[in-house]
């Protein structure tokens, strides 16, 4: 394949199960594979740490391709947490708020939640952790409607933030990604414009079937971030490759923990390096 | 899928022979392809591979069948094996209360998992005891008190407690005295390279002495679960496994590596967010759905 000593097939089989291990996937890890050969055959790299050094720069260019930065001056500015069940959503909001105020925000946060037990319970502690109100029904009133409370009290009170939270929905189920798009309906008419973002949170412990999410949630109603959580665990999130290139969505934080303070942004370099480690 | 790949392969045999290495590797191929894609560890694809290499190469092409054919009868009868079998679910234990402690990482379905636990033995004329152990999320107690209201289960109340170790001994004690015939223990998700808390797990286990260590894995985990399930099993010896959020479209390959390094057996899954959904594991049907 190479035809040189210094990089055999040995090589190669590191590289892929390098790769394959951070949950690239086959074709992201194939590819990036083949398109090593003609920087083999200019020689380019003639050895492992070029390679990987090659690797990197194939990783990057599709990680920073689509990080735009809207300065988005709309107020309050509404974003909406979408994502399977038992991903970080709510904890991401109670990371996101804390941050947000320490800026100086005013934030309001909406428990769109309503039907997991104890779920309008733990977005109230986080909102009391942080110092934000939260707008909160009783146990299975429509989510829809809160997020239009929430909002409501968002334009009344001049805040800067309203945070959405919702509740985890497999991306298959159709009747429970119709109730987002309500939503998303449902907050247009309470702000047009709303909602300004729309998070999708991904688990740095899932495998392939990230991209299902990430295709579906963005047909349903349009992504324009992603934030990926527990990072500090031993998943490496290299899913997000694939899902950033084909979505055009950019990976906006990391979670890196349980603590108010554990959402940090997104740098690709530390990102892709952790790949490889 | 796969068959029809394998079916094309194989096509191009004609006749009787022997199975070779040759005819064999272009399929291999194609099976690892869809193991890797469905989140099956590469070390674990690999050695399976292997597995089914040795058993089908030299084999004679059987009478009647294709050749393809056999590769995948191969490949079904390997995979099922691994996948251990059907109905193993859990045994009450001769002297009550049966102790059942759910661990697992963040947000994988543990507290989920035991009020669908408690709703089945509750249905099997069973007096069952829940134990908050989670004393770190926020609402964790109030979301395991909440699905304990709705099933009319009693859940042990942490009090003041801030130590989960003495919340899970206390459990124990109020079990036993209280003649339950079950009781479930929730602990807090946590990850298997956070020392201190899988010390804490340790600590848990020789404080309880459960008859059943259910590890719960997410079915959508990916190339990690190996790392995961490693360290939980050498750690605490589990004694299940309990894989949730099945009825997406999620592979579910982790479950094969995690039956590759653990060995326990599936005692359920989970099948969706309501406490009915827990079901009895099938294996050929777990199988099918990992090979695509
Ligand atoms: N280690 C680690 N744990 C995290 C991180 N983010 C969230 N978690 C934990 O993951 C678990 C699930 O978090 P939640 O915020 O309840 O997830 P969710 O997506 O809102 O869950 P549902 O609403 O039930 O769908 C909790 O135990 C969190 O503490 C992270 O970045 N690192
Ligand atoms: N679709 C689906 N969701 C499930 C299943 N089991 C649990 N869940 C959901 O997964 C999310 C997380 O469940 P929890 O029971 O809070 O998970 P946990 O492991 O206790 O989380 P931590 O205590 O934070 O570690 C919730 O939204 C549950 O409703 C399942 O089989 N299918
Ligand atoms: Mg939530
Ligand atoms: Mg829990």
């Amino acid at each position: 394949f190479f035809g040189r000593a210094t990089i055999d097939a040995d090589m190669l089989d590191h590289l892929e199960e390098l790769l394959i291990g951070a949950d690239l996937g086959v074709e992201v890890t194939e590819r990036f594979l083949r398109d090593l050969k003609p920087c083999v055959e200019r020689k380019e790299v003639s050895d492992l740490v070029s390679l990987k050094k090659k690797l990197k720069k194939f990783m990057v260019s599709i990680l920073e391709k689509e990080r735009s930065e809207m300065p988005f001056s709309v107020s309050p500015k509404v974003t909406l947490f979408v994502g399977v069940n038992g991903v970080g959503k709510t904890t991401t909001i109670g990371k996101r708020a804390q941050k947000l105020k320490e800026e100086g925000g005013r934030i309001v946060l909406a428990a769109g939640d309503t039907f997991r037990a104890g779920a309008g319970e733990q977005l109230a502690l986080w909102g009391e952790r942080v110092g934000v109100e939260v707008i909160r029904h009783r146990p299975g009133a429509d989510p829809a409607a809160v997020a239009f409370d929430a909002v409501s009290a968002g334009l009344a009170r001049k805040s800067d933030h309203v945070l959405i939270d919702t509740a985890g929905r497999l991306q298959t189920k159709n009747n429970l990604m119709a109730e987002l798009k309500k939503m998303v309906r449902v907050l247009e008419k309470a702000m047009p414009g709303a909602p300004h973002e729309k998070i999708l949170v991904l688990d740095a412990t899932t495998g392939q079937n990230a991209l299902s999410q990430a295709k579906l949630f963005n047909e349903a109603i349009g992504i324009t971030g992603i934030i990926l959580t527990k990072l500090d665990g031993t998943g490496r999130g290299g899913i997000v490759i694939p899902i950033v290139e084909t979505l055009s969505v950019p990976v906006t934080d990391i979670g890196v923990g349980e603590g108010a303070d554990d959402l940090i942004p997104f740098h690709v370099e530390s990102f892709v390096d952790a790949l490889f480690e | 899928n796969l068959t029809k790949k394998l079916d094309s392969i194989f096509k191009k045999i004609r006749g009787k022979g022997l199975l070779t290495d040759k005819n064999i590797d272009e399929a291999l191929r194609e099976v690892r392809l869809a193991l890797l894609e469905a989140d099956v560890h590469f070390k674990v694809a690999k050695s399976f591979i292997e597995g089914v290499r040795e058993k089908a190469v030299g084999k004679e092409i059987l009478e009647g069948l294709a050749p393809g054919q056999q590769v995948v009868k191969i490949v079904w009868k390997e995979l099922s094996r691994l996948m251990g079998e059907e109905g193993k679910t859990i045994a009450l234990s001769s002297q009550p209360p049966t102790l059942i402690m759910l661990v697992g990482l963040q947000g994988s379905g543990k507290t989920t998992t035991v009020g669908k636990l408690a709703r089945r033995f509750k249905r099997e004329g069973k007096r069952v005891l829940l134990v908050a152990g989670d004393l770190q999320r926020p609402a964790a107690v109030s979301q395991l008190q909440t699905l304990g209201k709705g099933l009319d289960v009693p859940v042990m109340d942490p009090g003041t407690n801030k130590d989960p170790v003495i919340v899970m001994e206390k459990g124990v004690k109020q079990g036993r005295k209280e003649g339950f015939d079950v009781v479930i223990f929730d602990t807090a998700g946590r990850l298997q390279v956070d020392e201190a808390l899988m010390a804490e797990l340790v600590q848990m286990k020789s404080g309880i002495s459960p008859d059943e260590i259910l590890f719960v894995a997410d079915a959508m985990t990916g190339q990690t679960a190996v790392d995961v399930a490693r360290k939980f099993h050498e750690d605490l010896g589990l004694t299940g496994i309990i894989l949730t959020k099945t009825e997406g479209d999620a592979r579910g390959g982790a479950l094969l590596s995690i039956r590759s390094v653990t060995g326990a057996p599936i005692k359920f899954i989970g099948t969706g967010e309501k406490l009915e959904d827990l079901e009895p594991f099938h294996p050929d049907r777990m199988a099918s759905r990992i090979l695509g």
